[in-house]
């Protein structure tokens, strides 16, 4: 599983 | 960080490069309205404040630092540069950007995942990226003949959210729990805005002529 990070997109 | 994210952040980045040698280099900024760019310079400064709270990587934090100062770095070219400026159709980039922003603001007061002063300023930058190219593609088409420099830059920064777009679909599938409504709409809008652009700028690079807007 990946692992999502909040707001890890610019 | 999968394969469509990354050619959209170097889209991104490439589209900045290729405004900042049109403007370093040849000292001109025909063409480029300063509307958008102060308009990128604000969707920047409201959205990367996390960079003073959290840390999410190297990488992260560097594009984050560049979109930054370059974007701050055009308009004070386009303002004070003593040769940029006078190149700048100040005439033609009437666009009045000043009313993108309020309803965009209230937008953000309304419609957020979370009440929170970092939490609403990043959405209220999400709404205004939307919008922020208008005043650019309004001013391309009062130039009508646009020159190459101008146009790649702006195929480039759509290119940038179709491949955000990919980047969306395929986090959806790969990662569990992955939904950002607001992102993805706000995130749709932008490149529908590209379309008609996108049109004609394919049909000039097929016929290898300049690129030309109708009126």
């Amino acid at each position: 599983e990946v692992e999502t990070d909040e707001k890890d997109e610019l | 960080m999968n394969i469509f994210r990354l050619a959209g952040d170097m889209s991104h980045l490439f589209s900045i490069l290729l405004l900042l040698l049109k403007i370093h280099t040849i000292k001109s900024c025909a063409g480029v309205s300063l509307k958008t760019q102060e308009l990128y310079a604000l969707v920047f400064a409201t959205r990367y404040l996390d960079i003073f709270t959290g840390y999410i990587s190297l990488y992260n934090t560097l594009m984050k630092m560049f979109f930054l100062w370059s974007s701050f770095t055009i308009v004070w070219y386009m303002r004070y540069h003593n040769v940029v400026r006078r190149s700048y159709d100040k005439d033609q980039d009437t666009f009045r950007h000043y009313f993108l922003i309020l309803p965009c603001f209230i937008l953000a007061l309304l419609v957020h995942e979370k009440f929170t002063f970092l939490e609403v300023l990043w959405t209220f930058s999400l709404y205004l990226e939307a919008v922020a190219i208008l005043p650019q593609l309004v001013l391309l088409q009062r130039t009508r003949n646009v020159d190459n420099l101008t146009g790649h830059y702006v195929f480039f920064l759509g290119a940038y959210r179709s491949f955000y777009i990919l980047n969306w679909i395929y986090r959806y599938f790969t990662e569990q729990n992955y939904y950002k409504w607001i992102t993805w709409i706000s995130g749709l809008v932008q490149t529908a805005l590209y379309a008609d652009f996108f049109y004609y700028y394919v049909k000039s690079w097929r016929n290898s002529e300049r690129l030309q807007l109708p009126a």
